[in-house]
């Protein structure tokens, strides 16, 4: 049975999907048979791993038919990584999906099928607690929360958490944090640090021992359609999450 | 009759809250009558301007039992800028409203009673073509684009604009575009330079020729509950909005 992680925050902007493609190519860069789910419609972990011609079956089809998701998990670059890639329908999905009965179930129910084939199945999330959202959250063992060292942060930590521990009570007994994460961190700055020092007061153990520095090799390897491991090994940023993958593999070993 | 203008882009964490409260004080401190509505249920337009309590009303009554705005109008800091609060029950004002007739125009019906009072009026939107952006997007005259220099601004363009002219063509035939801002940028970067190029051969004459760089003065203002121009109005970014403002205004006059 593949564990499945979110990566959440309704906060845009803040790693969601940087996260998702270079811990997911880390993973399978240590030997993990991963799955990336894109459940953003503005499909950027999509392209981010270089994925531009659209299969001719469509997650968007998946939820509303019910097609098994085998027809459309595509491989990598990444060995190890397969990703379903999101569709630009997926927006039309929140609105077409509201009266459908078990809704929020409809992800859970699919990945029944392909879970065995896995040892982890990421899935990227889009800045808003809109239906697909919530899919996620309830199809998953855990949620992985980025969270940017700037000041909005501080701000939407309560609310992510009444969200989690909402979801918790009303459609996912079992999720459970999995961790936070630091994200485009600058030691240069007071800002930067004083907000680190906040959230790891607030967050104690469950803060990620790693924390993802501001590094350009990040917001570069997209364009190259590489997660940065293939991009830029030696970079800061590839070492980082390097760095998350083998804590949170010994996480799972340890806890 | 006061200009209404949206800020809008469905990318997560490009500058629309700090473009949204930063020119709107601008445009206050050149003697422009302005309101700003923060129409995200993260209200982070609301704590950058120093509101931390709530008012007896919220918008979010306003939207459901159609209560005047005047209730709600606050004054700030910043003479001759007021502010309409946003509270977190925003978020389930999207669902409650799916229903009801006429939901797209219940913002634009709500804003006659006050337009006579501003020359401008400015609403922050949430990072998601929810029903709450697109009620802001039927209400405006125009809607300003702030675009981050980075990669996934340009893969989400081509959607922008589609979902631009759909609301033209089906909510709001005034509806225009004000202008794209391009936002965090940074003359170190091959990757900031790049995206500029490419967003100028894109966007020609509707690109604003004001560009905002990234400034660290411009995330800490928030902290301080004060909009960069009370914060540290000689910085770089508090230049470049106060340009802005001048560059709107000039074209106001022009166009
Ligand atoms: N550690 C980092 N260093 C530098 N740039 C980064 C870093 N992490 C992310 N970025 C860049 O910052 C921008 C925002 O990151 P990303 O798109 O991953 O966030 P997100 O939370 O997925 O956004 P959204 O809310 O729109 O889904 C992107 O342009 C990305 O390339
Ligand atoms: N020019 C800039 N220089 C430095 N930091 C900036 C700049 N503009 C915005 N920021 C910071 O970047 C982060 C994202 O900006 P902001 O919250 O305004 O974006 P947004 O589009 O409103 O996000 P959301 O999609 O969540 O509504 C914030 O922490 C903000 O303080
Ligand atoms: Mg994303
Ligand atoms: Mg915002």
């Amino acid at each position: 049975m593949g564990k499945v992680i979110s990566i959440a925050n309704q906060k845009g902007g803040v790693g969601k999907t940087t996260t998702a493609v270079n811990l997911s190519a880390c993973l399978a860069y240590l030997g993990e048979k991963v799955l990336l789910i894109d459940f953003d419609a503005q499909a950027n972990a999509t392209s981010s791993l270089g994925i531009y011609d659209k299969s001719p079956f469509t997650l968007y089809q998946s939820l509303l038919f019910l097609e098994p998701l085998q027809k459309i998990i595509l491989d990598t670059e990444v060995l190890n990584l397969k990703m379903i890639p999101a569709d630009k329908q997926l927006a039309a999905a929140v609105l077409e999906l509201a009266n459908v009965p078990q809704r929020e179930y409809l992800l859970r129910n699919l990945l029944g099928a392909v879970n065995d084939d896995f040892t982890y199945i990421m899935i990227d999330t889009p800045p808003s607690l809109n239906l697909l959202t919530i899919n996620a959250l309830s199809a998953s063992d855990s949620v992985l929360i980025p969270i940017q060292c700037e000041y909005f942060a501080l701000e939407g930590v309560t609310d992510l958490m009444d969200t989690v521990s909402r979801i918790r009570r009303s459609l996912n007994t079992n999720l459970r944090i999995e961790g936070v994460l630091l994200t485009m961190h600058d030691d240069r700055t007071n800002l930067s640090n004083q907000v680190a020092d906040e959230l790891r007061r607030f967050f104690g153990k469950q803060l990620f021992q790693t924390i993802i520095p501001r590094n350009i090799r990040l917001a570069e390897s997209p364009s190259f359609g590489k997660p940065v491991i293939l991009y830029d090994a030696k970079c800061r940023g590839a070492e980082c999450y390097m760095n998350l993958a083998k804590e949170l593999l010994s996480c799972e070993a340890k806890c």
